[in-house]
């Protein structure tokens, strides 16, 4: 009884306001991978134009079974060092994991189709969760990613309602999106962010590397 | 699965920054549990533009350390809230071994007690069930057999709340307290977030991990997952 008794854990652990790194945007949208029409697509753009791109580093789980998005985001990182990679396509609601051949294709495709909208070649990486053997409805994930880019206005922002939203399209199981933020200052004074978003509810006991 | 992201407008160089993540995984999101079962999926990657203006920071940079620190607490901050939210969970348990001979049985025995399934159902239960704690301590496949002196064991639980008297101890140098302040034990055992403290007494490492209780709701949502 006590556990059906849930506790809001949405208004005690979601921030309601936050701060973000600077020249980050975010933007997701509901393509429809979901059934109930929830968020499930999100994308992480680095905007600043520098000569090496963003610095990107990560860790994966050492289960023999990794999901496609892993092996195509591992190979990602190996070949560019971690240099110039500036986006990061996320998918809830279908792991693309177990899936063979068709789901690396599905993976690279993901990743190739964030690359010709940002043009720059190599620079994505993606993530996937949700069911375990089933394939992506690619179609509905690729029109999620076209509209992203090419809605009137444009979906990416960078205030604290686009990294909620992203936080929220990244869900399962999860009872409230994860989102933290602080801001902090070196010895020399300057002024810097960490912002985090993350989800996981069921299937933890990572051990990452 | 756990997916996670950081991000930060630092420059950091990227071996620098797989350094700083890889020390923050392993004593954050690599230190939680909420039902022992490891995805294939797990994916946390951390990335700098840059965007700031200031000197790149590199693995001999003078704030590499710094930064590091802030990268660990913040890890740690994000990890606990999927333990929060872990299926059905209405507890935050924390374990803390400490005194261990080395990190890694440290982190042996914490993993241990946070994946028992009999722990954590009498942790939901609020029952001051120290058998199972120490059964779990008990079974931990331990690198070196000499991180573990039953003679010299304590566990206890430490309220969440700065009530007094803080610490409830369970069993000292090996001994179980016979005289256990039960209604005390079940004040600490309400509380949402609950501490357990297991000194090993055999060295000086110590290992944090989160974990939860486990309730009826966990099996309600994962018996139809697929659907």
């Amino acid at each position: 009884k006590r556990a059906m008794n849930t506790v809001d854990k949405y208004s005690l652990y979601v921030p309601k306001s936050g701060v973000f790194p600077k020249c980050l945007k975010v933007a997701s949208i509901a393509s429809g991978i979901k059934k109930n029409g929830n968020l499930d697509l999100g994308i992480i753009l680095n905007t600043h134009e520098s000569l090496n791109g963003a610095s990107l580093a990560g860790v994966f789980t050492t289960n023999k079974f990794q999901a496609a998005p892993v092996v195509v985001s591992k190979n990602v990182l190996e070949q560019q060092q971690g240099h110039n990679i500036n986006a990061i396509v996320i998918n809830s609601g279908c792991a693309n994991a177990v899936t063979g051949e068709v789901g690396m294709h599905d993976a690279r495709d993901m990743v190739q189709s964030v690359n010709s909208h940002i043009g720059r070649a190599n620079s994505t990486l993606v993530m996937s969760t949700g069911v375990i053997g089933q394939l992506l409805p690619m179609e509905k994930v690729k029109n999620g990613i076209d509209k992203m880019f090419l809605r009137k206005g444009s979906t990416f922002g960078e205030d604290y309602s686009s990294w909620l939203n992203l936080a929220k399209s990244i869900t399962t199981t999860d009872t409230f999106p994860k989102i933290i933020s602080s801001r902090f200052t070196l010895p020399n004074g300057v002024q810097y962010t960490l912002t985090g978003i993350a989800k996981g509810a069921g299937m933890i006991s990572p051990n990452m590397a | 699965t756990l997916l996670g992201v950081i991000c930060t407008d630092l420059p950091i160089s990227p071996s620098a920054l797989q350094s700083m993540l890889l020390h923050a995984t392993s004593r954050s999101f690599n230190c939680i549990s909420v039902d022992g079962d490891m995805s294939t999926n797990d994916t946390l990657y951390m990335m700098a533009n840059g965007a700031i203006e200031t000197d790149i920071i590199t693995e001999s940079s003078p704030y590499f350390n710094s930064v590091q620190e802030k990268v660990v607490d913040f890890s740690q901050k994000l990890a606990q809230l999927i333990v929060r939210d872990g299926e059905g969970a209405t507890k935050l348990v924390t374990v803390n071994v400490r005194n261990s001979l080395n990190f890694e049985d440290a982190k042996v025995v914490a993993e241990s007690i946070s994946n028992s399934m009999l722990v954590k159902t009498a942790l939901y239960g609020e029952d001051v069930n120290w058998g199972r704690i120490l059964c779990a301590i008990g079974y931990a496949k331990l690198g070196d057999v000499r991180s573990l002196d039953v003679t010299k064991l304590k566990v206890s639980f430490v309220a969440t709340d700065n009530s007094e008297p803080n610490e409830l101890v369970l069993i000292e140098n090996g001994v179980p307290q016979v005289n256990i302040n039960e209604s005390r034990a079940s004040e600490i055992l309400a509380l949402p977030d609950i501490k357990i403290v297991v000194d090993l007494g055999t060295g000086k490492e110590e290992c944090n991990f989160w974990t939860c209780d486990l309730s009826h709701e966990y099996v309600t949502i994962n018996g139809d997952y697929r659907s």
